[in-house]
């Protein structure tokens, strides 16, 4: 006989923390320090703040054959509500981020991961310190997660003036493998700094006996612009999102005033032929939907001919920082570069930007190495499920002049209002058909770019030979 | 200003349905469908019972550009207790399959996912026809899931006296592209009938504008033994999972009897040994731990040198039947099986079994094909960050006289307590270090025997000529 129960919600993360990219003592340091530095980010940048992230890795005394690590990032963003500590850090999916908006959370889940890890690996309590814009207290906690209740615990609290403090420290102890995972994690860092030149980041971390320090200075104080909420898309509906919609509205609000102001790009011409060519009346009002009209409707949505999201919201890189950072990481020969015109899937907006590097100090190899960003986040596992790697497989590259072993880096940005992420670790971008359609169509631009390239050289050997 | 909130359980496997398999109206039949027949095998093999498994999909009139399908899976299983219905079907986290023990359900979300699919494509409940096993009672559900609150709504319910039917039957509605999902469901069906000689499976499905009919009856009524539960192993254990086990014990019970009661494999003397030698007096009892000593504990058993968890409660396929469902899917002229003794991962026990085919009806291709079993489900998505995939990759089969393009299949099956996934959609298993070596060494058990039957051929070959 099967015996049933309920799993709260964050004992099912605990249990399948794997897939959220805690695989391994070596992973699961990379994961906790990336999810922070993504929080930092997200905290500074998208408000317009010029970042000045400090990350610290610290090995303490060991009692087991694992390392022992103190994780400490700081930041200078806009820093966390008090009323909102506890649960952002010690309730799993809670979050600022459940909105319709580019940022590099999504799953509000992320450092709840890293809490639940330092928990069951250290057992010692996460501490947060936290000054919020325009607040001049600072709050500083002590908390652990109730695992079986979904429900933080706050072990210590306590309320201080500001002396100038603005942004959040978060603290963590886990135990991991800081020597294997140490690479990925630098090059998780140089790759994040790359593309953000408009940030001060300093990482100190543990080497042999002693620490080493890298540290990127700000090379502008110019932000990109900030990545702008917007209205969900009619293609992106479906017969739940589109009830759950009509039950907060005013049930006397009419199904042309509904359409208007919930969904974007949508006028009132357009959303009133709409509706007549779909069998529904403008005036008719959204108390009068019974559930089968409101799954037409939603089918009549998704199949209608819209005009498709643009880049609304969308903050790119832009191919300047996008050149720049290649320039500073690969030291190529030639590089090309290319921003896509606005795409969607299913409602979602993307842009995609692609940078193509030859030569110079690039290592010769069997197959195009690729560098990927989505979100303004380096992803580093998981390349084999990528989509811009099955992009780049399927290019039959002798037709661009490229005979392998070659000096190739393919270099991709995916910025987008839901990025198609293949898992909760947040590694991989899943290949909808629209992007991979895009990347193909940059990559190839850039491939053609490399030819006339390679040409040039051509000739020019042949030239001097002569 | 972040505007904070906590996000419904529900809520967010609806809006990230893409990581639980469900990623495009292709695929999301497909899971559908996998989802309902891995229940149905559970609910049977599991319990001993050989099970009548029925599929049939049927092409209902379509209001959009997408197929309207009717899927319907029953089984002769042991049936849903009613009181458990309700949520089992339409409460995201609730099952029966949360114990350390081998079976193809692991998350308590498969149904539930499909029937948010099905809400969120026609807004049609979930049908659910059970008899309990030992209940002369047949009772019939018809719900949805309220995703807010994450609870099932019971439309309709009745009870009726049971003409001899005993187990379930599952109707959903999606809408999606059956034309492109038909052959890997096709595919699905079959791998699974291949390896389950002691099932009657009778799926009927939309061809063209008729339905094709595929049957595999049962060759045997001899079913594997069932898997059993097991103990936890102390190298699965954390500091949070000590704490919690500790705090649902007796205070006053001694550490002694705590291991020894509560972890596979220890016996009183090696309990003894152990705790004495990390510090722990025998008679100690629980009640006097405090959280650091859990702590300091949890990582003694993660270090000691324990003897490795066994087979034990495992249920692998056995070479026989491996054999006979290579013979019958590949017709291969040669065939090598393999059993892997028993390893283990973290504590949890898994075994590897393999299976190389050559020639006969077997197509040559440029790398050797792969067909992946876990837990006796079929995987076909995802192989590139497959395990297997990894280890057929990186072996250099010109060793094993193999040279490309070459007639090559390599089966894999791993059953564990706990298969190492690589996400919510059950499609890859992880590269998990030991399970990696385990199949490298029976991929290279089965190669060697290639190399002895090649080798064999070629001096054949050579005999003849002179
Ligand atoms: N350094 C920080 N500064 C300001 N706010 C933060 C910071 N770190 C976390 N937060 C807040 O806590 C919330 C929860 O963070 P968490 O990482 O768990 O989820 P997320 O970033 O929203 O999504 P994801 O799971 O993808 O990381 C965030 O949405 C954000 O509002
Ligand atoms: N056909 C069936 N016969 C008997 N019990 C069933 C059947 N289908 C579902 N159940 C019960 O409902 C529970 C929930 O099913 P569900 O598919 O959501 O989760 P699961 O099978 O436990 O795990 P997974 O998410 O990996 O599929 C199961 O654990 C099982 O107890
Ligand atoms: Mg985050
Ligand atoms: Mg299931």
């Amino acid at each position: 006989p099967e015996t049933f129960r309920a799993l709260g919600v964050a004992e099912f993360f605990y249990r399948n923390r794997a897939i959220a990219g805690f695989t391994n003592p070596t992973r699961s340091v990379y994961q906790t320090i990336r999810e922070l530095i993504e929080n930092a980010l997200d905290a500074t940048e998208m408000h317009g703040i010029p970042p000045d992230i400090r990350v610290i890795v610290k090995k303490l005394q060991s009692e087991s054959d694992f390392d022992l690590l103190e994780i400490t990032v700081e930041d200078n963003g806009i820093g966390i509500p008090p009323e909102h500590v506890p649960r952002a850090f010690c309730s799993v999916l809670y979050g600022s981020k459940y909105v319709n908006r580019q940022s590099r959370g999504v799953f509000g889940l992320g450092v709840k991961m890293a809490v639940l890890y330092s928990q069951l690996t250290t057992g010692r309590p996460v501490k947060v310190v936290t000054s919020p814009l325009g607040d001049p207290a600072v709050y500083e906690f002590e908390m652990t997660i109730d695992i079986k209740t979904n429900t933080p615990k706050v072990l210590k609290k306590s309320v201080s003036r500001s002396n100038n403090f603005q942004g959040t420290k978060v603290t963590l102890y886990i135990e991991g493998s800081w020597g294997s995972a140490k690479s990925r994690v630098v090059e998780y860092i140089k790759r994040t700094a790359i593309i953000a030149p408009y940030a001060n980041i300093y990482f100190r971390y543990p080497e042999d006996d002693s620490y080493r320090i890298l540290r990127f200075s700000r090379s502008t104080t110019e932000l990109p612009p900030a990545p702008r909420e917007v209205l969900p898309h009619p293609y992106g509906v479906d017969a739940e999102r589109l009830k759950s919609m009509i039950e907060h509205e005013e049930p006397n609000k009419t199904l042309l005033r509904f359409i208007t102001e919930h969904f974007a790009g949508v006028g009132r011409v357009t959303a009133a032929k709409f509706l007549r060519e779909s069998g529904f009346g403008v005036r008719r009002t959204l108390r009068t939907l019974k559930d089968k009209d409101i799954v037409r409707l939603a089918r009549a949505m998704k199949t209608w001919k819209w005009k498709r999201p643009g880049g609304e919201g969308l903050s790119p890189l832009g191919e300047e920082i996008l050149k720049l950072g290649i320039q500073e990481v690969l030291k190529p020969e030639f590089i090309a570069t290319t921003c896509r015109p606005p795409s969607s899937y299913e409602g979602y907006g993307f842009i995609v930007e692609c940078g193509l590097a030859w030569g110079g100090a690039i290592q010769p190899t069997q197959t195009p190495s690729i560098i990927r960003f989505a979100n303004r986040i380096p992803l580093l596992y998981d390349e084999n499920i990528d989509v811009t790697r099955k992009v780049v497989d399927k290019i039959d590259w002798s037709t661009y002049k490229v005979a392998f072993p070659a000096p190739l880096v393919v270099v991709t940005h995916v910025c987008s209002t839901k990025l198609p992420f293949h898992g909760l670790g947040k590694e991989a971008i899943a290949d909808i058909p629209e992007l991979e359609h895009e990347i193909e169509m940059a990559v190839r631009d850039c491939a053609r770019r490399l030819r006339e390239h390679l040409s040039k050289i051509e000739r020019e050997t042949r030239h001097i030979r002569r």
